[in-house]
């Protein structure tokens, strides 16, 4: 494609990433140094500082949480479950953006979303994430990473490995422009087990990589090998869904009052 | 595939009409 097209196509991905995420990477660096204009996010840095957020922090999926004298872990995990679920359907509107997406095997659709919704879920956390915490319930919220790694097991190790990715890609400075393009050729990775038809989806990825290819190359001119860095990280976002995976099923084995959303389910089953 | 996946499958179909 002519590099007009491809600028297109990279503005186009970078549009539907705002119209259906709810906060961008620019929006949440902007809320984590105080540069915002809107209040700082609250700290839970602790047990008390805990109870206190929750008071003051409105959150969206009130009804769905268990109440307040359900164990600390659950109800955070029961929150962490709630958002994922909205994000499902976030990425999926987003991928039925990307064009071409719809045009694709309908089993084909379900399985490039089975299989990349995680992906793009840890990709995007890291916009939410430094060295230190994550901001919480869109960034009203910001939560110690030493608070999660202090709660009992196996909570503690939900989420050490994505501050762990957050950090190492975070270091490449992209800015949202770039992680638009990027999730829409996660999303349409042609490997997924049991994809109909490998081809078209293919196609849309070449597409897709060489609008990313170029987005870098103009966005950010002294970085020459970043293209290549990021391609990389995909393997990564495949590890981390694999560990994660691994540890919801520890959570359920030993966990016997909790449930898991019906399209979490559907997701995690047979997965890897 | 797609029976297996019915809430995913209903999301890629109209997202605003699936209560999660």
């Amino acid at each position: 494609p002519e590099a007009a097209d491809l600028r297109t196509l990279a503005r186009h991905m970078f549009e539907s990433y705002c119209k259906y995420f709810p906060i961008t990477k620019a929006k949440a660096r902007a809320i984590m140094t105080g540069k915002a204009g809107d209040k700082s996010p609250f700290v839970i840095y602790d047990m008390s500082s805990l109870k206190a957020g929750e008071e003051c922090i409105t959150f969206r999926q009130q009804a769905s949480v268990p109440p307040h004298g359900t164990a600390v872990e659950i109800r955070i995990f029961q929150r962490c479950q709630f958002r994922s679920v909205e994000a499902v359907r976030e990425i999926t509107e987003f991928a039925k953006s990307i064009p071409g997406f719809v045009s694709l095997d309908l089993n084909d659709q379900v399985t490039l979303l089975k299989y990349g919704v995680h992906e793009v879920i840890f990709t995007m956390l890291a916009s939410l994430m430094n060295k230190d915490g994550l901001l919480i319930a869109a960034g009203q919220g910001f939560m110690t990473r030493e608070f999660i790694k202090s709660l009992r097991e196996p909570f503690c190790h939900m989420l050490e490995p994505k501050f762990g990715f957050a950090v190492k890609f975070n270091s490449l400075g992209l800015d949202d422009g770039d992680i638009a393009v990027f999730i829409a050729i996660v999303i349409l990775s042609g490997d997924r087990p049991g994809l109909v038809n490998v081809k078209p989806i293919e196609d849309l990825q070449d597409s897709l990589l060489q609008a990313l290819a170029l987005q870098l190359k103009l966005n950010h001119p002294d970085s020459p090998h970043l293209f290549a860095k990021l391609l990389q990280k995909m393997t990564d976002l495949r590890q981390i869904v694999t560990e994660h995976v691994q540890l919801l099923h520890t959570i359920r084995k030993t966990e016997g009052e909790m449930n898991l959303h019906p399209l979490l389910q559907e997701i995690y089953k047979d997965l890897y | 595939l797609k029976e297996k996946h019915k809430i995913l499958h209903r999301l890629l179909q109209d997202s605003t009409s699936v209560d999660l």
